[in-house]
């Protein structure tokens, strides 16, 4: 079930009996216009087509199918091999106090993502603690303390305290209570917001963790591999959660932000409630990016 | 891009990479080039530093729209905020409370999404520090009994604005989409005018993916104006080109920050420059 923009790149290839030259770089093109449209970094656009050109022109033509299904189905192979290396799974031992910060530009879906994998991990036999250390948001300790409390599942939270100083409470709390996993909400803020990101380096060094994840909502635009440097840069972000990709948003920012940084795809929210969190499948997410 | 030097194929690429960044799209950038070779031929343009203003001001054309309100709203004047997730509209909310408050408008705030864990009390605290007015239910209330409410209140008690805040819902998600008529209806019934202007919330950060919402929300409600949020980033938020153009709507308002004054009015030439800032 090919997309009018994947139809028009194998119609390139009418009447041909193979890839040359000529038919290729008017398909390249589409393809090309169908990963912009996706959201994929346009960096990462050029310098994709080109190895698919590359490639395809160097390989013969199954005699099963016409050349256009075969460019279609390298660019698809290539987009694969891409984002195979991309994925992570990420598991924790029972018995120590593993740790967890979330980070990321506001709104992103960090708050919901924390509980999601509070009861993701609760499922394989952990005891997760969530510590509510966005101090900045209206309502934001209330918003996560609904959501353990609909989970059954503790928030250590401080108001009136700074965000560092919750996060030290928060661990030593962890630590003394037996909590096998101790997820870090943090509040949303801008890469370039030097005072937020001073905090989230604090937090950080405070607490220590054995993840960062880097939440990434799947409709971010171009911008998204320059701001989960900056984040990477400042805090070692070791994984990329992608939300709202029950959303049409194709996703393109999560290809960028694995290319250019190499941080891998740990999980992908696909909904609203606890629940929605799935594993990040690399050749699912393939097909989508190619619409 | 070098301003003093004369235009040249390279030039023309490096623009469209920009605009490619800044998010406007492939098909409108490839476009908007494609214009300003022919506006460069036919005036005669040879710099660089001049293409670069014509382009600017191609760009800020597609974003004029010129169109006004009511000149006489009925009370209250009724607006409804929409949007998928996280888009900022119960922060916007609070900023535009903010500025009806300034008028000395007495305002009233109907807190319709009764899905999200924390939103009644997030819209709770931007009423109290906006001295508004505010009506709210339990979490899983029906949000169409919020809106009700809310105008039985804003009718009984003579305000001249009532502002609904609305859950962040995905575009594609038909049920979702279904709520958002029923509120209309809703309000409707207790006021044929009304809504008076819905405002379609949009993240600066978004892609291509903000066509795909416009659409949808379109085809349900008749979206009167965008509200650009969290331009304060480094997105460049040029998918409103797109969007202004293809559907005629207008910006109207554009949010640079998490504080309660961080809502500007929306101005084309401005917007372009700090996309090229
Ligand atoms: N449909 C859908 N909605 C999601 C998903 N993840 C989060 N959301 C919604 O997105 C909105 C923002 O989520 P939050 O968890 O508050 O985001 P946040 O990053 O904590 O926001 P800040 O703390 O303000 O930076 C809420 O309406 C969530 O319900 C997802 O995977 N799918
Ligand atoms: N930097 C910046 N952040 C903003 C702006 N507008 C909103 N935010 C932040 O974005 C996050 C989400 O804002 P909300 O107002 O909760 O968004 P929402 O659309 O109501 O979210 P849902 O109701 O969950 O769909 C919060 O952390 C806000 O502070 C803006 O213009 N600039
Ligand atoms: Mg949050
Ligand atoms: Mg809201």
């Amino acid at each position: 079930e090919l997309s009018t923009r994947l139809e028009s790149v194998i119609n390139k290839f009418r009447g041909q009996s193979k890839i040359t030259e000529e038919n290729i770089s008017e398909a390249m093109r589409e393809v090309k216009r169908a990963l912009l449209e996706a959201d994929v970094n346009f960096k990462v656009v050029k310098e994709f087509t080109k190895s698919v050109q590359e490639k395809a022109l160097g390989e013969d033509v199954l005699s099963s199918v016409t050349p256009g299904q075969f460019f279609i189905k390298i660019v698809h192979d290539e987009l694969v091999k891409l984002m195979g290396g991309a994925q992570r799974k990420v598991e924790f031992e029972i018995n120590r106090t593993n740790v967890i910060l979330m980070a990321g530009l506001q709104g992103s879906g960090k708050t919901t993502a924390t509980s999601k994998l509070a009861l993701h991990y609760r499922k394989k036999g952990h005891r997760p603690l969530m510590v509510a250390c966005d101090v900045h948001r209206p309502a934001a300790i209330d918003q996560l303390e609904s959501l353990g409390k609909s989970l059954d599942i503790p928030v250590f939270s401080e108001r009136g305290k700074g965000a560092v100083e919750i996060a030290k409470n928060g661990l030593v709390y962890a630590k003394r209570e037996g909590y096998s996993l101790v997820i870090f909400d943090t509040a949303g803020r801008l890469h370039i917001d030097e005072e937020m990101m001073a905090e989230l380096r604090d937090v950080y060094s405070a607490v220590n963790p054995d993840e960062v994840f880097f939440v990434a909502d799947a409709m971010t635009g171009q911008e998204a591999v320059n701001v989960a440097a900056e984040f990477t840069k400042q805090v070692n972000c070791t994984g990329v959660i992608l939300s709202k990709l029950d959303g049409d948003a194709r996703g393109g920012a999560a290809l960028s932000i694995n290319k250019v940084l190499g941080v891998p795809l740990c999980f992908v929210g696909v909904g609203e409630k606890p629940d929605a969190l799935e594993p990040f499948y690399p050749d699912r997410y393939a097909s989508r990016i190619l619409g | 891009v070098e301003h003093d030097k004369l235009i040249s194929e390279e030039f023309y690429e490096s623009l469209e990479d920009a605009l490619i960044t800044a998010d406007v799209g492939a098909d409108l950038s490839e476009e908007t080039i494609a214009q300003l070779r022919r506006e460069v031929e036919i005036d005669g343009i040879t710099t660089c530093k001049e293409a670069y203003a014509y382009m600017k001001r191609i760009l800020a054309h597609h974003l004029l729209i010129v169109s006004d309100p009511d000149d006489f709203p009925p009370k209250p004047w009724t607006l409804l905020v929409i949007g998928v997730n996280g888009v900022g509209k119960t922060t916007t909310i609070g900023k535009v409370a903010k500025e009806y408050r300034d008028l000395g408008r007495s305002v009233i705030l109907a807190a319709a999404d009764t899905f999200r864990a924390g939103a009644t009390e997030q819209l709770r605290i931007w009423s109290d520090r906006t001295g508004c007015d505010f009506v709210g239910q339990h979490e899983g209330a029906d949000a169409a009994s919020v809106v009700f409410d809310g105008m039985e209140a804003a009718k009984g008690r003579g305000h001249d604005v009532m502002i609904i805040d609305t859950a962040g819902r995905l575009h594609n998600k038909k049920n979702l989409m279904t709520e958002l008529d029923k509120i209309v209806r809703v309000l409707k019934k207790a006021n044929p005018w009304t809504p008076n202007e819905v405002l379609l919330v949009l993240d600066g950060t978004t892609g291509q993916n903000a066509i795909a919402q416009a659409e949808a929300f379109n085809d349900i409600i008749k979206i009167t104006g965008f509200v650009v949020t969290k331009l304060d980033g480094t997105a460049k938020g040029g998918v409103a080109i797109n969007l202004t153009k293809r559907f005629g709507i207008p910006v109207r308002k554009i949010g640079v920050g998490e504080g309660i004054d961080d809502l500007q009015d929306f101005d084309p030439v401005q917007y372009v420059e700090a996309m090229f800032g």
